[in-house]
């Protein structure tokens, strides 16, 4: 049972107290229903008083919905607490036993907050009958009841200045929920600790920006996140690489971004795609010496197209332009991108560079309804 | 799938099951191409380790192997780096077969739609899966058609969550048809021009299905992925290996 969820030997509890010998599993769990995180105790116990045998099956329960709605009308300022003590009891950590709330508190929160529910022709949850659950100070069984300091909202609540509930998610949805508006203050994103996208002043979690994936419209919340040298290039994660080591067939990024959509088919004017290869990110056509049609092959399927359709050799009058030619033993190099099997510095004997159609990946489509003779 | 219909074979071919013993089918797929298959991060919470599971495409009835039935191991597990189990977001897998799949008229994959191609409220699609119906779960692969939804009406059906840019809402109001659980990471697809289908949802969250409030199904947004999955299946074949 030391790394294992226990099986029948403890009741079916999902959790086994990771240093207890093996046999020897705690009833406790911590709790970990978002919902009900901010508890005056840690530990729960479960199956629950509505019959849930794991937190998870707690948390897409129609419970976990309407009472986080009901707090909003405000009917009881204890409702939450009492909603948590069924959906998660507290667990006695002596004695792995379950702790349930008070009669007064279920019945105080079903007076107040039932009618509300009758007016959107719901019903109160029919496993929580309050006579099921002990009077507070009765003799021999402790139960819960809330003191001073606990907390009316959840986690996933918002508490307006009123002290009233609303959920987090109205917080600054442009409508005002609390009855203060309260809700709809301090909306910038400075206010709430998070960044702002220059363009259209969405807020981002700080953890998003720099990481690599962009969040705003235009990237921004993935731009200036490092500074490199003159002669170094910035890799997705924001290393730096030297240019020289760019689209060379082997990755220097950790993440291996420099490796990353070095060819590609480029138009020229009579629209022709010429295959180009982004050495040190500079665009280099690919000489025509040695062409074989296994090359084609293998460019189209590293661009995640079809098989090639056209091959062509086309004469090149650009003398500026960069070269990349094969590599004198390229077939016997290990190499599975095509850009690996290539170099710079080498003259184009037969000055012609090489121009590919990709056909397109063949999908979508389904066998056509087979005709049946009746 | 709820309040759907039965499957012709092989109207689907893109259409897989995820399988890990002892239980059998957990989840939905999706072929993209030979050796690469779609689902939902969420399928594999607890079970990341890749030699758990199979893929069985070419399947109709679960309970009853057919001729054209194609079993794959799983090679490789690659579970989006931003996938957020608490909330749900980012809820895509991809999958690398040990081997290629042979390419029939019951085993084809989907098209993938480009990452400017999004799908307007209104439109169509159809879901599948083996998904619960509602009152059983099916052996026979099930079909519905939904109706896209905006962002905005969908995230008024669900105070508690966040819909996202990653997710996509499809559904008719009254929740007639919707997807359940067992369809996670099974397709919904819509048909382009021409006739060609184009994968653009994985069947991801929603309401609890057969409860008595109903909400749209949840997908993730597959065109948002699309530069993400392209990448990520280069760097698996032309960097890795």
């Amino acid at each position: 049972c030391l790394y294992n969820p226990c099986l029948d030997s403890c009741g079916g509890s999902a959790l086994c107290d990771l240093n207890t010998s093996l046999n020897n599993c705690s009833q406790c769990e911590p709790i970990t229903l978002e919902l009900c995180m901010n508890l005056p105790y840690n530990y729960t116990n479960l199956p629950n008083y509505l019959g849930h045998r794991t937190q998870k099956e707690a948390s897409i329960s129609w419970e976990s919905s309407l009472f986080p709605a009901l707090v909003q009308t405000n009917c009881y300022k204890y409702l939450m607490f009492f909603a948590c003590t069924i959906l998660v009891p507290k667990c006695d950590e002596n004695s792995g036993q379950r702790i349930p709330p008070c009669r007064t508190l279920c019945e105080h929160s079903k007076e107040r907050c039932e009618s509300f529910l009758g007016i959107v022709g719901l019903q109160w949850p029919e496993d929580t009958d309050c006579s099921q659950f002990p009077e507070e100070n009765s003799d021999n069984q402790t139960c819960l009841m809330p003191d001073q300091d606990v907390e009316e909202c959840s986690p996933s609540h918002f508490k307006c200045r009123s002290g009233r509930c609303v959920l987090a998610s109205r917080r600054c949805d442009g409508q005002a929920d609390c009855d203060d508006d309260s809700d709809e203050e301090n909306c910038g994103c400075k206010e709430r600790d998070l960044w702002e996208c220059p363009s259209d002043k969405q807020c981002l979690k700080h953890t998003l920006v720099c990481d690599g994936f962009p969040d705003c419209p235009d990237n921004m919340n993935e731009k200036n996140c490092s500074f490199c040298q003159a002669d170094e290039l910035e890799c997705a994660n924001h290393e730096c690489v030297a240019r020289d080591r760019w689209c060379d067939g082997e990755a220097h990024c950790t993440d291996s971004s420099d490796e990353w959509d070095c060819v590609t088919l480029s138009k020229n004017v009579n629209s022709s795609s010429v295959l180009t290869v982004h050495r040190s990110a500079t665009e280099h056509h690919v000489c025509a010496d040695g062409w074989q049609e296994t090359l084609s092959q293998l460019a189209c399927k590293q661009m995640g197209l079809g098989d090639p359709s056209v091959t062509q050799w086309i004469q090149d009058q650009d003398k500026g332009q960069h070269w990349l030619t094969l590599h004198s033993n390229w077939e016997s190099l290990n190499g599975t991108t095509l850009h690996g099997l290539l170099v710079n510095g080498q003259s184009c004997q037969s000055g012609s560079r090489i121009s590919l159609l990709c056909s397109k990946q063949d999908c979508g489509r389904r066998p056509a309804a087979r005709m049946n003779k009746r | 799938i709820l309040g759907g219909r039965t499957s012709r074979p092989g109207r689907w071919p893109w259409q897989c099951s995820l399988q890990s013993e002892p239980s059998g089918h957990i989840c939905g797929c999706v072929l993209i191409a030979k050796k690469w298959v779609l689902t939902v991060a969420h399928c594999f919470e607890g079970r990341e380790n890749a030699a758990l599971w199979k893929v069985v495409l070419g399947l109709n009835n679960l309970d009853h192997p057919s001729a054209f039935m194609q079993t794959r191991f799983v090679e490789t597990i690659i579970v989006h780096p931003r996938y957020s189990r608490a909330v749900v977001d980012y809820d895509i897998s991809i999958v690398e077969l040990s081997e290629d799949i042979n390419e029939t008229s019951y085993v084809r994959p989907v098209c993938l739609p480009s990452p400017e191609q999004s799908l307007e409220p209104d439109t169509y699609c159809y879901i599948t899966g083996w998904g619960h119906m509602g009152t059983k779960m099916p052996f026979k692969l099930q079909e519905g058609e939904v109706r896209i939804i905006s962002l905005e009406q969908c995230q008024s059906y669900f105070d508690m969550k966040t819909i996202t840019t990653r997710m996509i809402c499809a559904g008719y109001e009254s929740g007639t048809v919707d997807s359940c659980m067992g369809d996670s990471g099974g397709p919904l697809v819509c048909e382009q021009p021409g006739g060609r289908w184009t994968l653009f949802g994985l069947t991801s969250w929603g309401s609890v299905c057969f409860s008595k409030v109903l909400g749209p199904g949840v997908y993730s947004n597959v065109s948002y992925f699309a530069k993400w999955i392209e990448r990520e299946i280069y760097i698996q074949t032309f960097l890795l290996n």
